[in-house]
């Protein structure tokens, strides 16, 4: 463990409790999309297979399994919650995410670490998870102004894989046989696809303006 | 020797 993976997974996870912070104080879902938050879950399902099998340490299986319930929570509550699941924007949350799943499972089934079940369900979820933001950039285009949680969401979802890819750099320099290149590769497209998002962040930041993606 | 594949990371 280095500095800059445990600032990227305390990151991530605060994420998710600002989206929790905000459907739960807000019973609100507007401007989430379901679609993404589904995605996560089928990401975090199909990486931590190895959850009831392998153990790393106390902390990777409780992060395992708190990425795992809350995905799931979320999921849950966006669908069936009769609060929350009225503040759905449904009508703007068409992007059609079964080809992300489906895309992101054959480029598994031709780049993995090892021809086996467990490596390719990795592989998948990590190439899955890369695109798995762009249902819900999609929405914060049509949705106009985005709310400030929303928004914080987003940014450190963003921010954790960035912070992964200066681990990835510490470890390819600091060990000796680190080649980590389908999640290298694939967490630079992930940040990447950030990238217009984080300039209109700054841009609300520094004129202290609501937060608004151009459509 | 290859690397053993396990996966450490989040």
């Amino acid at each position: 463990m280095n500095i800059f993976r445990l600032a990227g997974d305390m990151t991530h996870l605060m994420s998710i409790l600002v989206l929790l912070l905000k459907i739960y104080a807000t019973k609100s879902c507007s401007g989430i999309s379901l679609k993404t938050q589904e995605l996560y879950a089928v990401v975090f399902l199909a990486r931590y297979l190895d959850l009831l099998t392998d153990f790393f340490s106390l902390y990777n299986t409780v992060m395992k399994v708190v990425f795992i319930v809350s995905s799931l929570a979320i999921v849950w509550c966006m669908r069936y919650h009769r609060a929350v699941r009225r503040t759905y924007d449904r009508e703007l949350d068409t992007f059609r995410h079964y080809f992300l799943i489906l895309g992101s499972f054959v480029l598994a089934l031709i780049f993995h670490e090892k021809f086996t079940v467990r490596e390719i369900f990795w592989a998948f979820s990590i190439y899955l998870e890369a695109v798995a933001i762009l249902p819900q950039l999609v929405l914060l285009q049509r949705s106009g102004n985005v709310d400030n949680l929303t928004g914080q969401y987003v940014f450190f979802l963003g921010a954790y894989r960035g912070f992964y890819i200066l681990n990835w750099i510490y470890r390819y320099f600091t060990e000796a046989h680190f080649g980590r290149w389908i999640a290298s590769i694939s967490g630079l497209v992930q940040t990447a696809l950030y990238a217009d998002f984080f300039y209109y962040y700054f841009l609300s930041w520094k004129n202290n303006a609501k937060l608004k993606l151009p459509a | 020797g290859t690397t053993l594949l396990y996966h450490d990371e989040l």
